[in-house]
């Protein structure tokens, strides 16, 4: 474990907090993709597969545990709770997400660093989630201005896989034979989605309004 | 050279 894994683990589990603050408080979804919380959702579940046959620290298995319950929280509120599902937003958030399943199956089924069932289930997540945030990013556009605390929960899911990379360059740099290519392409496209976000974020930002 | 893992990442 390093610093920027630490901060990387911090920032995501903040994000989800987030959502869930504005979910279970505010009882709104406005502005929230439900496509893009079933796709993370599918990622979670297809990336701990291992959580219960290897075990790696208290800390990663109560992580696992927050990631996957959380999400699938998310899912079955937006879904099923009344006064959240009416907030959500059907018509706008259109994206065709299941159309980005096959391809990141059909991916890591050609590219993967071991072809076992677990590991390219694991690599089938790491290309899903490089593409989860899509539909979050096209419903952002649709619905133009959005509160703070969906803006908040964009940026910190935005920013996690970024520290994330500079967990990989410090272990590039510190543990022998460090690579995996795979991870790291997925981790750079995935941070490169946010990049037009990020930018009229820190405009928004500066300026002191909400994210428009 | 010994492989190292990335599993024990989130």
């Amino acid at each position: 474990m390093n610093i920027f894994r630490l901060a990387g683990d911090m920032t995501h589990l903040a994000s989800v907090l987030v959502l869930l603050l504005k979910i279970h408080t505010i009882k709104s979804c406005a502005g929230v993709s439900l496509r893009t919380q079933e796709l993370y959702a599918i990622v979670f579940a297809t990336r701990y597969l291992d959580i219960f046959t290897s075990f790696v620290s208290v800390y990663n298995t109560f992580m696992k545990l927050v990631f996957l319950g959380s999400s699938f929280s998310i899912v079955w509120y937006m879904r099923y709770h009344k006064a959240v599902h009416r907030t959500y937003d059907r018509e706008q958030d259109t994206f065709r997400h299941w159309f980005l399943v096959l391809p990141c199956l059909v991916l890591a089924l050609l590219i993967h660093e071991k072809f076992t069932f677990l590991e390219v289930l694991w690599t089938f997540s790491l290309y899903l989630e490089a593409v989860a945030i899509l539909p979050q990013l096209v419903l952002l556009q649709r619905t133009r201005n959005i509160d703070n605390l969906t803006g908040q929960y964009i940026f910190l899911l935005g920013g996690y896989r970024g520290l994330y990379i500079l967990n990989w360059i410090y272990r590039y740099f510190t543990e022998p034979h460090f690579v995996h290519w795979i991870t790291w392409i997925a981790g750079l496209v995935q941070t490169l989605l946010y990049a037009d976000f990020f930018y009229y974020y820190f405009l928004r930002f500066i300026g002191g309004r909400g994210v428009e | 050279p010994t492989s190292t893992t990335l599993k024990d990442e989130l």
